[in-house]
């Protein structure tokens, strides 16, 4: 059962959630025929356009704009890139951006990244896509990961982790209610989490063999 | 990676002030 302030806090999560999604115009972009350099432009432009859609998301949690304002730039610069293989795999998954994804999954493998990267982040939203996930639960799971305590410069971690907690409480809450006959499904999203961190390391490698390249 | 870190920083702080809300 959810409390009334759960409900409240829940709607409030969604309404920003839905409201911030990558712009439309990025799909038509994505059925134009880019040159190798253009791909390259398209794909930094989107994940700025990622990092941008993050933080409005952020800011509109509830209690997020409460804590002290250098802990929140801690917070999103420690999360964004987990935060954007998130909303990654919502995007395959379930296939938004008007269908385009199959173009963009093109893109990023033609990208020049080296496949030892790319292999694994696919292989990643795919096993996410198995745990059928639904709109609420990648949001709240989003809002999770921001709001890490134990990120780097964090200061006042106590605030940090009562806000967290309290998404973690409504997390659990929803996937017994949306999972009932998977009583695994809560600590298996949490256990993601875990490969997110993973991630998150390499990405700043192949960020740079990238640039190299 | 600090020049990237560097990059996403501004990007937080920018949108942080509000630069990019409608």
């Amino acid at each position: 059962e959810f409390t009334q302030e759960e409900i409240q806090l829940l709607q409030y999560v969604m309404e920003s959630y839905n409201k911030n999604r990558l712009p439309q115009d990025l799909a038509s972009k994505l059925v134009d025929n880019l040159s190798t350099d253009d791909n390259f432009v398209f794909l930094t432009t989107m994940a700025t356009s990622h990092v941008q859609i993050l933080v409005e998301f952020t800011k509109k949690i509830p209690g997020f704009q409460t804590l002290d304002h250098e802990d929140q730039i801690a917070l999103l610069k420690g999360s964004a890139v987990e935060a954007m293989f998130l909303r990654s795999a919502e995007l395959f998954n379930k296939k938004l951006l008007d269908g385009h994804t199959d173009v963009l999954e093109g893109r990023i493998r033609n990208s020049g990244i080296s496949h030892e990267y790319i292999n694994p982040m696919f292989s990643f939203y795919k096993s996410l896509g198995e745990l059928k996930m639904t709109e609420e639960e990648y949001a709240l799971l989003t809002a999770v990961v921001i709001l890490t305590p134990d990120r780097q410069y964090i200061k006042d971690k106590e605030s940090v982790e009562k806000l967290q907690e309290s998404f973690l409480h409504i997390l659990e809450k929803l996937c017994k209610q949306h999972h009932p006959n998977n009583p695994q499904h809560f600590a298996r999203l949490l256990g993601r989490l875990t490969e997110l961190r993973t991630f998150s390391h390499h990405h700043t490698d192949m960020v740079m063999s990238w640039r190299v390249s | 990676s600090s020049g990237s870190n560097i990059g996403l920083e501004a990007i937080i702080r920018k949108a942080l002030m509000g630069k990019y809300d409608e």
